[in-house]
């Protein structure tokens, strides 16, 4: 859970091509050599992860690279997720008629 | 039921492939989905609305920063309609106070909303004859995802915790061997389907298949049948001009 591009020893030619691809492919480019070398720490992770995922599925999913393969699990909940708050999604079975809406 | 089920084949019945950048606003984009299929399918009207008229002018007022399907619906009540998009267009921001609601005309409007039963054999049902509806499912293994059909247990997709909202727009099966679709021993291969949902995200037609992805239809598999809500157009008992094609 814990691999980092540094864990995979020098690293591998693919991962820098794979990673590079990916640049290119979405169109990312990082401010700082650090943050590059940390966004492909991120990326070697989430190749690992998508390896699990692709173990673990049922069905006939492929998991890989995609647009947010330099996200962790943790930027992507907080970019692409909608909750407002953790849990409290009120519960609501009635139809909701077309008057104007009461003012809570 | 139908066996299948996929109103991307109604031409213009789906609008654009939508992308919500840096902006939670998924709730808003699967309700704009949902009111503009509707309109398609009903009325031979073929509108792009407002999404941005939906986080200015919602009742939370945070409208980036998450928020929910009916919120958008209620706003489009509150408000007896909704701009077009090319009118008021997306700027993948919110804006306090600058709800331009009453600036530009009407293209879109909704009788009310509704919430459906929690069962995948009624949702496929209200599916097919009435429209494409908006789901909330757990976004986990969406991040990677590809291609395919999704299948996972309630231990890896936590079906209780739903962060996302879609618009489902057909379901069907693909056939595929073994008991699973990757565990095929050569005892247990044979031809078996896998049904599924077809849903459309939010996040750009680079992702997944061409902004759709597909997930297994019958497990409830990342919590789809938690939140299946609709708005109305017409009166109930109204069907469309179009069934759903095969």
């Amino acid at each position: 859970g814990s691999l980092t591009a540094q864990d995979l020893g020098p690293q591998p030619l693919e991962l820098k091509e794979a990673f590079k691809f990916f640049q290119i492919q979405f169109n990312r480019s990082y401010l700082t050599p650090e943050e590059h070398a940390r966004r492909l720490d991120i990326f070697a992770h989430n190749l690992v992860q998508a390896q699990r995922l692709q173990e673990e599925d049922l069905g006939t999913a492929e998991f890989g690279v995609t647009p947010f393969s330099d996200l962790t699990e943790e930027e992507f909940g907080q970019l692409y997720g909608h909750q407002r708050a953790a849990g409290g999604v009120p519960s609501m079975s009635r139809v909701v008629g077309s008057e104007e809406p009461e003012e809570s | 039921v139908p066996h299948t089920c996929d109103w991307r084949k109604v031409a213009g019945a789906i609008s654009f492939i939508r992308n919500q950048g840096n902006c939670l606003c998924c709730w808003a984009m699967a309700a704009a989905g949902n009111i503009e299929a509707l309109w398609s399918i009903n009325f031979l009207k073929f509108v792009n609305v407002s999404v941005q008229e939906l986080l200015d002018c919602g009742r939370c007022g945070d409208g980036c920063h998450g928020g929910y399907v009916w919120d958008a619906f209620s706003t489009v009540l509150k408000n007896s309609g909704v701009a077009s998009e090319s009118d008021y267009p997306f700027q993948a921001n919110f804006r306090p106070h600058r709800c331009h609601a009453k600036t530009y005309n009407k293209v879109a409007w909704i009788m009310d909303f509704i919430f459906l039963p929690d069962d995948e054999q009624r949702i496929a049902q209200y599916l097919a004859t009435y429209g494409p509806i908006t789901v909330t499912i757990n976004a986990k293994h969406l991040q990677l995802y590809q291609k395919g059909v999704i299948k996972a247990r309630p231990t890896t997709c936590d079906p209780q915790f739903v962060d996302h909202s879609v618009l489902l727009v057909g379901f069907g099966s693909e056939k595929s061997e073994g008991m699973g679709a990757k565990t095929v021993s050569s005892q247990s291969r044979h031809p078996r389907s896998t049904p599924y949902w077809i849903l459309k995200n939010s996040w750009g037609a680079q992702w997944g298949e061409e902004g759709y992805f597909r997930l297994h239809r019958g497990s409830n598999t990342c919590g789809i049948t938690k939140y299946p809500v609709t708005a109305r157009v017409q009166k109930p008992n109204v069907k469309p001009q179009f069934s759903c094609p095969p």
